[in-house]
């Protein structure tokens, strides 16, 4: 499903380069559940971004489903990432003065799904995550645990065939922490391909892999 | 330090309010090391914005240092704030399009600092949150967990009384996030009182005395 060939990420920042990925290689299979783990600062977010077609690699290949991402237009790419993938940002980077429900409806309404079922599929996912009676919240107006489940939420509306998750739990306590990682696990048993970084142990601790990354390269591949 | 007696806070959306704190009362005193947890969505934010005098409450009074908050008018909190409080907020909230040096300075300009000792006390918070090589990235060119430390150098920045740090390690690594609980507990010896909301276990260990809110009300406070 992802192949990664030798992929580096540099940033330029004016005279600087930013070494963020230092030459990664890694094949993901259909159907699996992978953590990445690494210090803060190590290059997962990076990574993660390029899993998502969010972004291209300075050197080094990325193929997704026999794609090679860099042969791909950017109209190409978008129309590959709404059908296919969901991603909860580390971010959020939900829609400011946008209610919870009509976050959740956006890769619905990309996708060109009616209102209606627009409409009853945000509210089925939020009612999942715990957030039935705060559908008309603005992200201002929900706690951070709370913004971060529509994000999680809105992730999964277009039943994505992959999910990828920065570190989805970070905002939650351990009960509703639980709640969301039975949610993914459940979707991944029906074939849903799942990556997950954290840093909690216990949530690394469910995949059946963990990748860790330490100064842009991938220092362990444990199953 | 600071007294909270029957601290109430309605949010109002409309037609429709949400009791976020149903009548909390508490008393904490100058020097102390307290964690706060509690499911999200309990009321953890909304009581540590009160406790920043970023807010006030609905019903019931809130003093720090002998100051009712309810009594002062907003340039006398905004004064009282910047002399005394250090907040890492949930959501950071640095400065975006300005690098991280400048983010960190932010207090000491408003306290009227030098421009040369502002630099100096800047560099040396963000040296002491392992920031030193990354002083002129905005924002948008650091990882998560990067910014979340800048966040924290900010709240140091100015020496302050009282920090207030709501999940300061959410988006770190057990290594960095023990770096950063150490520098937390040494300026806690020396005096400062700490305020840490967490779900993280190990983290809430630490402190000497641990709040437990669950629907807008404090249910339990061990020592
Ligand atoms: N501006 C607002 N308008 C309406 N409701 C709000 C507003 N801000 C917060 N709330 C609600 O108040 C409640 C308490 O929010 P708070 O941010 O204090 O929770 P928290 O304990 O910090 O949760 P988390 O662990 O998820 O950060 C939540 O149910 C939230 O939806
Ligand atoms: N736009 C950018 N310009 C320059 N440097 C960048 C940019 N984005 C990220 N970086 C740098 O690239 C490195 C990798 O960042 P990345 O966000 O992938 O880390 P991460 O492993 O996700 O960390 P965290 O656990 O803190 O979220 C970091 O050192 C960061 O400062
Ligand atoms: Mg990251
Ligand atoms: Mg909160």
């Amino acid at each position: 499903l992802i192949v990664a060939r030798d992929v580096e990420k540099i940033y330029k920042m004016g005279e600087t380069e930013v070494h963020a990925l230092n030459g990664v290689t890694v094949d993901i299979q259909d159907g699996e559940y992978v953590a990445i783990m690494g210090p803060s600062g190590s290059g997962k977010s990076t990574f993660m971004n390029l899993l998502g077609a969010l972004d291209a690699p300075t050197r080094g290949s990325m193929t997704i489903n026999g794609k090679d991402l860099a042969a791909q237009t950017p109209e190409q790419l978008a129309k590959f990432r709404g059908g296919t993938i969901g991603f909860v940002f580390q971010q959020y980077h939900l829609l400011p003065r946008t209610p919870a429900i009509e976050n959740v409806e956006l890769p619905l309404l990309y996708a060109g799904v009616p209102a209606d079922a627009r409409r009853e599929r945000a509210a089925a996912r939020l009612n999942q995550v715990g957030l039935g009676d705060r559908m008309d919240h603005l992200p201002s107006q929900l706690s951070g645990g709370q913004q971060q489940r529509v994000a999680i939420a809105r992730a999964l509306a277009n039943d994505p065939r992959i999910v990828l998750a920065d570190e989805p739990t970070g905002a939650l306590d351990s009960k509703t922490s639980e709640e969301i990682m039975d949610l993914f696990e459940n979707l991944n048993a029906e074939g849903m391909t799942l990556i997950v970084v954290t840093h909690e142990a216990d949530v690394a601790a469910r995949a059946k892999r963990r990748l860790t990354f330490r100064d842009g390269k991938l220092v362990e591949d444990d199953r």
